[in-house]
């Protein structure tokens, strides 16, 4: 069990906060806010009223020996650095800060936080790249020019046997598994027939994986 | 080259909108602050300056023949819900909403939004799962059951080849690809050796990459 403090508890700090005490870890919120930690209180395992800004609360609250430490302030980007600052001065081992901007996200690194997050910004371009891919439902990319997908299945895939199709072949992709309602088959066999509604994972280069894309009509 | 707006530019929202335009696309955008406007002017197609909630205003904008229209307003619900509402009876094909809480992206799925997202909500949730899981870099989940991880190499598994580590009779993991720097190879063999620092990916059972991430020490 590892212990962890996170410090705000907007949207993000309230979303990790409870997703670490979910997965049985010990959480620490803090936040200025009387709203916010009574939101909080039967969620997470304590929760204290302060304004992290200061330093004496902040020590008072023995952050030293945790596993990490949270900073989930985005409007006050004073008080974000300001208090990343302390931690690692206090000796944090590992501080995660998140930035609203790419300067505010500059400043955090220069001051030392481990890790800078930008949660607005990377589901922005995830978004984005979902409008204009609707079917593919997630995606690793593994470098520039390869990625791993999963895409719903439709137009001219369906109805065909994965030999029939002979993707490794004509674009070059691996069909590494695919998924029909709750199952996935994760060594998918050329007699495989791809129905309506299925997904397929592959792996491929983008090329590849948007000539794919248009097979399907 | 598609059609899209985006209301309210704010961390997410100007993220939506750059994305879809550095992609290519046109893009209008729209914030009823002065001051967002002109941080948006030079990187998007068009902007406007308007309270999105003034039903004269927003039909004046012609949005029913956008590809898709993204409400992106996340401290006033009732602006997002009421704007969502409107956008669809003016025969908006495609209305994505952002949502604060689960109760707000309850109101914005019935009121007719065809997609509700939770940028903050869900990268918090990214989060907590790698600070648990630090050697962790990207992760699909196919089922509860089954994950594609990106995972750094280390410990045990570093100096010896992919035949020599078994890992598919072993564990029943599926070694995908690997990564050393900026070099991906996308058909492994038995005689790639893994080095300090290379990156896996992986396909198998949650259990069995819970298994794999002891390994490494
Ligand atoms: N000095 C401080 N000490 C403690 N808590 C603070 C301090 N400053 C801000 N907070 C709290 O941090 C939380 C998040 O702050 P803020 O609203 O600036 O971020 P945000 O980026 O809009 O959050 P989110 O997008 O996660 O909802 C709020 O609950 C606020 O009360
Ligand atoms: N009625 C409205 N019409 C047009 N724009 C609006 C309206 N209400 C709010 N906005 C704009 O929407 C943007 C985002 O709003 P808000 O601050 O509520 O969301 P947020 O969730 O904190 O944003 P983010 O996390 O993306 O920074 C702001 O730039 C704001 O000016």
């Amino acid at each position: 069990m590892k212990q962890f403090a996170v410090i705000g508890l907007g949207r993000f700090g309230a979303s990790v906060a409870t997703t670490l005490c979910g997965l049985g870890h010990q959480v620490l919120g803090i936040d200025e806010s009387e709203a916010r930690i009574q939101a909080m209180v039967d969620r997470l395992t304590h929760v204290v009223q302060a304004d992290a800004t200061d330093e004496d609360a902040l020590r008072s609250l023995g952050l030293r020996n945790f596993d990490a430490v949270i900073v989930a302030i985005g409007h006050d980007l004073e008080a974000s650095t300001l208090i990343t600052l302390m931690l690692k001065d206090m000796g944090v081992r590992e501080v995660v800060a998140k930035a609203s901007s790419d300067l505010h996200g500059k400043v955090l690194e220069k001051i030392g936080a481990d890790r800078v997050v930008y949660p607005e910004r990377d589901m922005g371009v995830k978004l984005a790249h979902s409008l204009l891919s609707p079917r593919i439902l997630d995606y690793i990319e593994l470098d520039p020019n390869y990625s791993i997908v999963e895409m719903a299945a439709s137009g001219e895939l369906v109805g065909k046997s994965l030999r029939e199709l002979n993707l490794r072949a004509r674009l070059g992709i691996n069909v590494l598994a695919f998924r029909r309602g709750e199952a996935v088959n994760v060594s998918p066999g050329g007699d495989d027939v791809v129905q309506e509604g299925d997904v397929l994972v592959v792996l491929g280069s983008n090329d590849a994986i948007g000539r794919l894309e248009r097979l399907r009509g």
